[in-house]
């Protein structure tokens, strides 16, 4: 039965590793952060600290939100903030070694999780169109 | 198989209805889109007419893009432009009877999917989470 290669994939294969992800710094202003999501395209991104450890995650809606005073956008505030201020910890993760099962009851809620080793180094982020792409690929094998 | 399931499970069955849909009228300000989308807390929402009609996709990125100058973010701008101006009419689009495989196949490449009828009414949009919520009982099946 195909669906046993949800239990047998690992997380750690699917993921975009490292290197490949956009990122922003712990000590960023937001007006930098803001601007990197911008570029990137992305509407969220992980929080790394300097030693490139996860700190959690940050968007554009919570940076959006901050700045969303009573009468309009209060832009200059962009440049007063930093990421620490707002960066989202309350966030699931999951090792390289869990399985893609593990990782579709995450993705179920998230649009993609962090993966970190067990001292909090930051490994890649596992995402829904990665899961989508196996499970589409599982259903014509 | 429970891989059958998502041919048998039609794409009406598991969208959101257009009621609960959260959008933005083709002729709004820019301005006003932001809010709706930073309000209802949604990175990309659909576009409609005033007859409730699919027009398009508009999101947080394109809104942002077009006002990144070559200094700062230029949010004068947003009370400027409508949405008409930057709406994203090239999306793929379901009917209601359409199976769960079809949606699954659109849903690699975009977070929703507009729903539509034959004459281009929005009908709801069929979400990633809502696809991965049924992969993930049928394992369980
Ligand atoms: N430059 C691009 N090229 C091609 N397709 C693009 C794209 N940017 C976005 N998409 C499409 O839009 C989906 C939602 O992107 P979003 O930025 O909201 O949400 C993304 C973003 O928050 C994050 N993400 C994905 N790749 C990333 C990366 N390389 N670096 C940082 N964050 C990433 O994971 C979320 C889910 O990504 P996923 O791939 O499942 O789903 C992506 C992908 O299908
Ligand atoms: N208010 C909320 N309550 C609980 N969870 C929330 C939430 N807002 C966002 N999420 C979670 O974050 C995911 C990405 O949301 P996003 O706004 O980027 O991307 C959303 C948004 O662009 C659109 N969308 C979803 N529901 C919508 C609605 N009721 N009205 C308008 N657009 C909607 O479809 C995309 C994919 O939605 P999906 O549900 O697969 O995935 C959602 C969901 O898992």
């Amino acid at each position: 039965i195909q669906d046993e290669k949800l239990t047998a994939i690992t997380v750690g294969e699917l993921m975009i590793p490292s290197e490949k992800v956009a990122h922003v710094q712990v000590n960023n202003p937001l007006e930098h952060a803001l601007l990197v999501l911008v570029k990137s395209g992305y509407s969220a991104v992980p929080v790394l600290d300097a030693s490139y450890k996860l700190v959690g995650t940050l968007g554009k809606t919570i940076i959006l939100n901050q700045i969303l005073g009573l009468e309009r956008f209060e832009f200059e505030k962009l440049s007063d903030m930093r990421v620490h201020e707002i960066v989202n910890t309350d966030i699931p993760c999951l090792s390289k070694e869990a399985s893609l099962l593990d990782g579709l009851h995450a993705l179920i809620n998230y649009p993609f999780i962090c993966v970190t080793d067990s001292d909090g180094y930051f490994d890649g982020i596992l995402t829904r169109r990665a899961i989508l792409k196996q499970v589409r690929k599982n259903f014509y094998t």
